[in-house]
């Protein structure tokens, strides 16, 4: 398959805030962005892995200027939700990399994370869609992130779009 | 801000698999997908949450042909890379929601997490992406889960797309 790799695109006013161990059940999700949303904060990346005995983590991303806000709402989620604890993180980036069929070729993502790991740059969480995958990496990494996909990519710079 | 959303799509030929506890350092997610790659399993949503205590799950979804080749795979990146365990469901479905800044308006999240939670559909996974918010089902509840988004949202049934 060949393919279709368009861009690379990164957002560094990104923070991220993670919530452990809540109960696997229906509703809880929406209980969460429902909370999230009354008090009007935009929440950008969701992603929630699979349960364990029960229980699972639901980590997204939020602007720097909500996390103050955001981490207030979840000492309530907690509350409410019976979970076990959250983590955050003010100081990450948004990698993404912008194409058709994604993730339906197997060797797209693996030469992405591949990229990354050449660089030593960790990549705190990953979704995907068919037409893009997203990392999250440490902030001071961003740059160095786009300049090594746009390489191993072989796109032009002038491709790339700060959002 | 006013909502575009345009469509639902689903897809029942889904089976995920979840990896447990691998290490969180550059490079793990690489070695997976890059052995996943090399059998050519095609791998469609991919998502990882936060780390804890230095580790992470790494879960996805392959048609349903490919588990048992994903498995035999699974077993091996454990072995490689060093993970606690693995989990797989093979009845599972995606349902997508679609249309423009998806996850930027707080409440659309909250609607199609609450419209599944109406039905008592737990979500399994969940990606999003600007454009779309994706969540694994149990395989049975996937017609259910269409026919609700499509009234909590006022979408045409024809708007549908079955991939
Ligand atoms: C964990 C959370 O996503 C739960 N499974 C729900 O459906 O709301
Ligand atoms: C867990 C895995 O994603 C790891 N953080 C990596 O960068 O490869």
């Amino acid at each position: 398959k060949s393919m279709f790799v368009t861009g690379v695109t990164y957002n560094k006013n990104v923070a991220k805030l993670g919530i452990f161990g809540v109960p696997d059940q229906p509703g809880i999700a929406y209980l969460i962005f429902k909370m999230l949303g009354d008090k009007n904060i935009n929440v950008d990346m969701i992603v929630q892995s699979s349960m364990r005995e029960g229980i699972n983590d639901i980590s997204f991303t939020v602007a720097q200027d909500d996390l103050r806000k955001a981490l207030e709402t979840i000492e309530e989620i907690i509350k409410v939700v019976g979970a076990k604890g959250y983590t955050h993180d003010p100081h990450v980036a948004m990698v993404s990399l912008v194409g058709a069929g994604m993730t339906s070729n197997p060797g797209v993502a693996a030469m992405m994370f591949g990229a990354l790991a050449d660089e030593d740059i960790n990549i705190d969480m990953i979704a995907t869609s068919d037409i893009k995958i997203s990392c999250i990496v440490n902030n001071s990494k961003a740059e160095t992130a786009v300049k090594v996909l746009h390489k191993k990519f072989n796109l032009e710079e002038a491709g790339c779009n700060k959002n």
